[in-house]
């Protein structure tokens, strides 16, 4: 099973 | 005092169309070197980077850096009521709360000026690192657009796989399965036709359906789209936008649960 990851999962906030 | 001035006006409507399915509202971000556009959706699943430079402008003014926030949907349905051979300029004095649209008819009969609201909107910019990505795809725009709707009438994930022999994209669901298969080009004449494979590594991810079907609402403004991979990280999905900038998108994949 999958699950959608978020793009804050990867990327920071600047 | 901003001012661009951009001959061919259906450029901006292109990429009016290619952003707002997947955003209500977005800040142009406006500097000496050009505008560029940051946003996420709300679900923060994807994100929206477009970069147009000054220099591809048939005119362009940024005296200070401003921002504006635009609804979207105001501002599909100015430009709706420019032509499509129409010359648009973009017009905003400093610290404006409004931005000023100006159509002019190729012979300069018929001169509109439609001045929308701007919007005070929260900007939450990511860092985005800069990626060497184990997998570069590149393929016909429109290509990518026809596998996007035929894998989405399957389920909501694609599967993409990337090998040095090719791509392929799958898809499975209630009605069955679908595997669509792209060979690397073997002889390229047209770059616009070509299907090449940049790899360093193989890489396999999984992605909602949805939201690259809502990409492929850039279609129209490039021949080709380069889809970057790797392990683990957001594909990108980019477009040209003819020789002023770039579109590109971000997602996140879909991960063991």
């Amino acid at each position: 099973k999958t699950k959608q990851a978020t793009l804050m999962n990867f990327f920071k906030k600047s | 005092m901003f001012e661009a001035r951009l001959v061919q006006s259906s450029i901006l409507k292109k990429v009016l169309e290619a952003i707002k399915d997947l955003l209500n509202e977005a800040t142009f971000d406006c500097s000496d070197s050009g505008i560029q556009l940051q946003a996420m959706d709300n679900s923060h699943v994807s994100l929206v980077s477009m970069n147009l430079r000054s220099d591809g402008f048939d005119k362009y003014r940024c005296d200070r850096n401003i921002s504006m926030g635009m609804n979207l949907g105001s501002m599909t349905k100015i430009l709706k009521c420019a032509a499509n051979e129409d010359v648009v300029t973009m017009k905003a004095q400093d610290n404006a709360d409004t931005v000023t649209f100006v159509f002019e008819s190729p012979n300069q009969e018929k001169v509109s000026d439609y001045e929308m609201k701007l919007m005070n909107l929260d900007q939450e910019h990511l860092g985005i690192p800069e990626t060497e990505y184990a997998c570069v795809v590149r393929l016909p725009a429109g290509e990518f657009a026809r596998i996007c709707r035929d894998l989405s009438q399957f389920g909501e994930s694609v599967v993409i796989s990337c090998t040095k022999e090719g791509v392929k994209f799958s898809s499975a669901g209630d009605i069955g399965s679908a595997n669509i298969k792209l060979a690397q080009t073997s002889n390229v004449d047209k770059e616009e036709l070509a299907v090449t494979v940049e790899m360093q590594e193989p890489v396999t991810l999984t992605f909602a359906s949805r939201y690259l079907n809502s990409f492929t609402k850039a279609t129209s403004l490039s021949n080709v789209v380069q889809l970057s991979m790797s392990p683990d990280v957001p594909l990108v999905v980019e477009y040209r936008i003819g020789e002023i900038g770039h579109i590109r998108y971000y997602l996140a994949p879909k991960i063991e649960d």
